[in-house]
């Protein structure tokens, strides 16, 4: 889910 | 998390921190391309633009605002401190990097993601990083010879989006559905126009020789 909404890298 | 981003994400500050010291300490930068800097004070200005709305760690956060704060404070130095900006090298860093931002932008409006403000910046800025280091590599080819200090400095900064990929390779493997053609492409590119600058980095190890 994290990862479908947003981007978790920099 | 996994270690090849890890140690992306340690590589680049180390790149940052590296550019910091040469500066700040010897008050010098020379054989930096001003015009490398400036596009990546853009890069991660677009591409942090969430950093007030999604959460994702305190790690993640920590490193949004250090290389926000690295980049336009080299940004600042090399254009308003009177002993810094005296080393900047203006008669050879004279890339048109203006050039480079418009068609990273119209692609981004092409080919991203989402079609949301946030995603299309965020395209942008992959695009705009994947070249922001040709003014840097063109300051390069006319300097001919580099202080180890700068050398270090782009070997670093090319280096992490390569542990990137490797990153990225681990995650297709490890995570379903972990696909991102777009990045993945942006950053191959990236890697690839540091292949002639490593070929020449490495002869340097071999030769023990300044950077030519």
């Amino acid at each position: 889910a994290k990862e479908e909404e947003g981007h978790d890298e920099l | 998390m996994n270690i090849f981003r890890l140690a992306g994400d340690m590589t680049h500050l180390a790149s940052v921190l590296v550019l910091l010291l040469k500066i700040h300490t010897i008050k010098s930068c020379a054989g930096v391309s001003l015009r490398t800097q400036e596009l990546y004070a853009i890069v991660f200005a677009t591409r942090y633009l969430d950093i007030f709305t999604s959460f994702v760690s305190v790690y993640n956060t920590f490193m949004k605002l250090v290389f926000l704060g690295s980049s336009f404070s080299i940004v600042w130095y090399m254009r308003y401190h009177k002993a810094v900006h005296r080393t900047y090298d203006r008669e050879q860093d004279t890339f048109r990097h203006w050039f480079l931002v418009l068609p990273c932008l119209v692609l981004a409006l092409l080919i991203h993601e989402k079609f949301t403000f946030l995603e299309v910046l965020w395209t942008f800025s992959l695009y705009l990083e994947a070249v922001a280091i040709l003014p840097q590599l063109v300051l390069l080819q006319r300097t001919r010879n580099i202080d180890n200090l700068t050398g270090q400095y782009i070997f670093l900064l090319g280096g992490y989006r390569g542990l990137y990929i490797l990153n990225w390779i681990y995650r297709y493997f490890t995570e379903p559905h972990f696909v991102h053609w777009i990045t993945w492409i942006a950053g191959l590119v990236q890697t690839l126009l540091y292949a002639d600058f490593f070929y020449y980095y490495f002869l340097r190890f071999i030769g023990g020789r300044g950077v030519e």
